[in-house]
């Protein structure tokens, strides 16, 4: 199971922009 | 007139948008000790994205309350209490829904358009960038 920081950092790194 | 630079300056929307600007606006807010405020609110992005019937979801929410709602960091400190006591029922009761975080996310880009992003742009990091 995934640490709440992982988790938390996952939900992140998820919204922030990509390299176009 | 479409330059990166020139969307920087056009709304702090834009430049949360493109990559290097999120970056170097990252950058800015860890020198002035309040980079919690745009953490949380990518956060809030990644959580309305959720698929409300995983389990996980769940626990990303208790994760972000926890982490920047429940304690005294910056975050919560520009929150409403009205706005904390929500989300802290909504946890409670588990009625997990992904606009929970929408108001406390809006309330916190305000607080970011006024000041944060102000100084940013009259900042040396945004200066030498440019």
């Amino acid at each position: 199971i995934d640490s709440e920081d992982d988790l938390l950092q996952e939900c992140i790194s998820s919204a922030m922009p990509k390299k176009k | 007139p479409d330059s990166p630079l020139a969307r920087w300056t056009k709304s702090l929307h834009s430049l949360l948008g493109d990559q290097d600007g999120a970056y170097l606006f990252r950058t800015f807010l860890e020198r002035e000790q309040c980079v919690d405020t745009l953490d949380f609110w990518f956060a809030c992005n990644g959580f309305r994205q959720m698929n409300l019937k995983d389990t996980k979801t769940l626990r990303v929410a208790k994760a972000i309350y926890k982490r920047y709602i429940e304690n005294n960091c910056i975050v919560s400190k520009q929150l409403k209490p009205a706005t904390k006591t929500y989300i802290r029922d909504s946890i409670k009761k588990q009625q997990i829904d992904s606009i929970m975080f929408d108001q406390a996310q809006t309330e916190i880009q305000t607080v970011m358009e006024e000041n944060a992003y102000q100084m940013f742009l009259t900042s040396d990091i945004y200066l030498e960038y440019v």
